[in-house]
């Protein structure tokens, strides 16, 4: 009977692998992970917004169960508070990918573009180290907007995220608008922005990589520093960080190279 | 087809010459078996330990995973005691014509499960990532 599980015998005989056969083993895992190398972060704090917003998705897959294809079957936690949680809208894109990837922050922190008048703020994301074979299905640039006591809780804004398109100039001309929202002074939570289109831009043509623009204006237009309203970059908690996320879906059988 | 050949051939690598003396091989394979069932195919617990390998800075999730591995020997008859393809079957029955060129079938695993892992880039960047056909759920004779 094909569909049920065989009799488990637990005969491996335990020891303890000498160094050698210890380096075997995680160069034969290493290659069935598909890494060249083991990765050695720099900076690895598993506190930080992006790791646990993954920790979270790959919790939501564990407690649905492990499926043969895809991530189906999988059911969201919905909440815009705290740590980044996942919403429905994620869900959707869980479905279809093979891979998810979040990316730090690369840009300096907490820069500031003065540009007329404005005060534009700038991220950076390296996709640049994309697997071969990986299509970008969904990415979204998070941002945290934190309650403001000082405002008034009726005031609001309007957020927009920019593709920068040129590296200098004076002008707004070298800005691409890519999405915008409304919020209230007295909101708290996660903005998420749509840069599916600029993701793949970037991906096919690194060179074109010069980062995102976030920009905050009042509803007369007035442009207005976003950490007056709660808007949290580079310097604000850990768990609390801007990041970008991006669902990935294979387009072609991975094959491993012969050793 | 087995009936009325009640004979014995002990020498079990010697190439037999016809079916029939295939035949006879397959029923002292099969009477050994039931000597020694416990070296029928099946599926052993391996653990594949992470946090042994010493890879938890980078691997944020799982500590490690229940691989499994298929061990054992498909003899005849197959489906007395064990999953196997049909064609097992008859491969078995070929092995016993010609034992030298033909191989027996193979205890190998009949279904496989994915995994995800989560983990930490050269870059500090996240990945969390689903690989196909990683955990044996069952083993067989193919």
């Amino acid at each position: 009977n094909f569909t049920l599980d065989n009799e488990v015998q637990s005969s491996f005989i335990q020891r303890r692998l000498r160094n050698q056969e210890r380096r075997e083993m995680q160069r034969e895992i290493l290659s069935i992970l598909g890494l060249p190398h083991r990765p050695r972060p720099h900076i690895y704090t598993k506190q930080n917004a992006a790791p646990m917003f993954m920790l979270n998705l790959y919790n939501a897959i564990s407690t649905y169960g492990q499926q043969p294809a895809g991530f189906s079957y999988y059911k969201p936690v919905f909440t815009t508070q705290g740590p980044p949680m996942v919403t429905p809208q994620d869900s959707s894109f869980l479905n279809d990918a093979d891979m998810v990837m979040s990316f730090v922050n690369i840009g300096q922190v907490d820069r500031e573009i003065k540009t007329q008048r404005r005060h534009n703020r700038e991220f950076r994301f390296d996709l640049s180290r994309i697997p071969e074979g990986e299509a970008v299905s969904a990415a979204e640039f998070r941002i945290y907007k934190d309650y403001i006591r000082e405002r008034s809780e009726n005031e609001t804004f309007h957020v927009s995220v920019y593709q920068v398109l040129q590296e200098t100039s004076d002008s707004d001309d070298y800005l691409f608008l890519l999405d915008t929202r409304v919020v209230w002074a007295a909101e708290e939570g996660w903005l998420v922005f749509d840069i599916t289109a600029t993701s793949n831009q970037w991906v096919v043509n690194p060179d074109q990589n010069l980062g995102l623009q976030l920009a905050l204006e009042s509803m007369d237009g007035q442009s207005v520093n976003p950490r007056l309203v709660g808007l949290l970059e580079g310097s604000g908690p850990q768990d609390k960080q801007p990041f970008m996320v991006a669902f990935f879906k294979a387009t072609e059988v991975r094959l491993r190279s012969v050793r | 087809s087995a009936h009325g050949h009640k004979g014995r051939n002990p020498n079990r690598s010697k190439k037999p010459k016809t079916p029939q003396d295939a035949l006879k091989v397959a029923e002292a394979a099969a009477e050994n078996l039931s000597t020694d069932p416990k070296q029928g195919c099946k599926k052993h617990e391996l653990y594949v330990s992470f946090r042994d390998l010493g890879w938890q800075d980078w691997i944020i999730a799982p500590e490690g995973y229940a691989a499994y591995y298929c061990q054992g020997e498909c003899a005849f008859p197959l489906n007395s005691y064990m999953n196997a393809t049909n064609h097992a079957i008859v491969q078995t029955l070929v092995h016993f014509i010609n034992p030298e060129t033909v191989p027996k079938p193979c205890c190998a695993p009949t279904q496989l499960h994915g995994i995800s892992v989560l983990y930490f880039d050269d870059s500090s960047n996240v990945i969390l990532k689903k690989y196909r056909n990683m955990v044996v759920r069952t083993c067989g004779c193919h």
